[in-house]
């Protein structure tokens, strides 16, 4: 299966 | 103090409509560029970046420099149902320190004005900051196709995988019913420009992406004609309205990754 993996794991935080 | 003058109202009407499923509520800020928005959904699954440049504005006054409105979009949503399609808005309020917005609304012919004022909100929201990317593929097709796809496939299965080759872009999707490949080609022997499919592909491409973000996307579709999907084998999917004249509305969604 596969995983929903979330915006923060590729952009950073300001 | 702000003052933003938009001609064309029904603008700012369909970029809330297309905002305000996936967010619940956000800082507009306002700065000298333009009134935009950084939010992501509950889930921190997809982002979305909205920028209405300055320039597109009839007349444009923002003299406290970046200043965040706090709004609730679902209350936003109700005040600009308020607001005829040919309406002239008008968005204004006292700068830093104070709560509240005025919305004003003018017909065409001057003879209906319409003013509401909302409540402003205090919000915590975190700007992410979105790096400059070497997409792997990027596609603009006519949005009204784009939007045809994601809901027919939605109707067959949860996920899309988007695959970008020399063949062209490729939808598909699978669940208990079955499976459905969309296959588009790029296509530029069109009539008009807005019709056409163009791809452009450095290397092959293929993500997994959950359709139920992409259907809520796709309520950004009265805003374009065409729509780019911008993709990157280790990124999120970029899905771009352009705002005519004025800026664009970026949907950014997390890939799924296999376990």
């Amino acid at each position: 299966g596969s995983k929903q993996s979330t915006i923060t794991k590729f952009f950073s935080k300001l | 103090m702000l003052e933003l003058r938009l001609v064309q109202g029904s603008l700012l009407k369909k970029v809330i409509e297309s905002l305000k499923d996936l967010v619940n509520d956000a800082n507009f800020d306002c700065s000298s560029t333009g009134f935009s928005l950084q939010a992501m959904d509950s889930s921190h699954v997809a982002l979305m970046s909205l920028l209405l440049r300055s320039d597109g504005f009839e007349h444009y006054r923002c003299d406290h420099g970046n200043f965040p409105m706090g709004m609730k979009l679902e209350n936003l949503s109700k005040i600009l149902k308020c607001a005829g399609n040919d309406d002239i808005i008008t968005i204004k309020a006292d700068g830093p320190g104070n709560d509240t917005v005025t919305f004003m609304f003018e017909s065409p012919s001057q003879e209906k004005i319409a003013d509401y004022e909302m409540k402003l909100m205090d919000i915590d929201s975190e700007h992410l900051g979105i790096p400059e990317a070497e997409f792997h593929a990027i596609v603009r097709m006519p949005s009204s196709e784009f939007a045809r796809i994601c809901k027919d496939l939605s109707s067959i299965g949860d996920t899309v995988v988007i695959s970008v080759t020399k063949e062209g872009i490729k939808f598909s999707t699978k669940g208990d019913i079955g499976t459905a490949n969309v296959v588009c080609r790029q296509n530029t022997t069109v009539d008009k420009p807005e019709d056409a499919t163009i791809i452009e592909m450095q290397q092959p491409v293929s993500l997994t992406f959950a359709l139920r973000y992409m259907n809520s996307f796709t309520k950004a579709t009265p805003l374009s004609n065409t729509v780019t999907i911008s993709l990157s084998s280790d990124l999120p999917v970029v899905v771009e309205y352009k705002i005519a004249e004025m800026g664009y509305i970026r949907f950014y969604l997390a890939p799924k990754i296999e376990e």
